[in-house]
């Protein structure tokens, strides 16, 4: 889960 | 965010609106690679499925559906509304052999066995090799139109600025991802050969 959080990148 | 990601942004952004303009504007999409833009949607799709689940921004929420749009768009353009100007004949790029090995090597090298983490996975590896049915287009008739180049080099300058926004978020955040770095050298060294041609002479017309 704080992988998905941390993917803010296009 | 931060700056070099922003350039990266707009630059693939830039890429992006060129490439439909020259296809609406010349109402041809002759020297473009229809499957190179195919492993693009692709690419858009596997990433971008998130946009449902988890929220990061308006900015990232709004980027991904423009992209996914513009993808499909294209697709749009070149398969049936301008089909007849697609150039079969030197399009003829395997992209099974682009596919599949991301699909296994997206399946062996992940960081998380969940489907988002592997489909995600799967479009950053597929997304480095995705242009090569277009640069062997290119080599294969010997030019690019000049809108075609700045198409490409907006697209391969894309990339080259998200190595700068890694490299800034390692040393300001101490935050990285080796699966996206090393795709994302691959990509931008796939270019390097299309740079050195852009920047010397001008690839278009000799």
């Amino acid at each position: 889960v704080s992988r998905r959080k941390e993917k803010d990148e296009l | 965010m931060n700056v070099f990601r922003l350039l990266g942004d707009i630059s693939h952004l830039l890429a992006i609106i060129i490439l439909l303009l020259k296809i609406w504007k010349t109402r041809s999409c002759a020297g473009i690679s229809g499957r190179s833009q195919v492993l693009f949607a692709v690419v858009y799709t596997a990433r971008y499925l998130d946009l449902f689940t988890s929220y990061i921004s308006a900015y990232n929420s709004i980027m991904k559906l423009v992209f996914l749009a513009a993808s499909y768009g294209t697709i749009y353009l070149m398969f049936i509304k301008f089909k007849a100007s697609y150039d079969h004949n030197h399009d003829t790029f395997r992209i099974e052999f682009l596919i599949l090995p991301c699909v296994l090597l997206s399946l062996l090298i992940n960081h998380e066995f969940s489907p988002l983490e592997i489909l995600w996975t799967f479009s950053i590896y597929l997304e480095s090799v995705a242009i090569l049915p277009q640069l062997f287009m290119v080599s294969k008739t010997g030019e690019a139109e000049s809108i075609t180049s700045h198409y490409l080099f907006a697209l391969g300058s894309y990339r080259a600025l998200y190595i700068l926004n890694w490299i800034y978020r390692y040393y300001a955040e101490s935050h990285y991802d080796v699966i996206a770095i090393v795709a994302g050298i691959v990509q931008t060294v796939l270019y390097c050969d299309f740079f050195y041609l852009y920047i010397t002479k001008g690839i278009y017309g000799q």
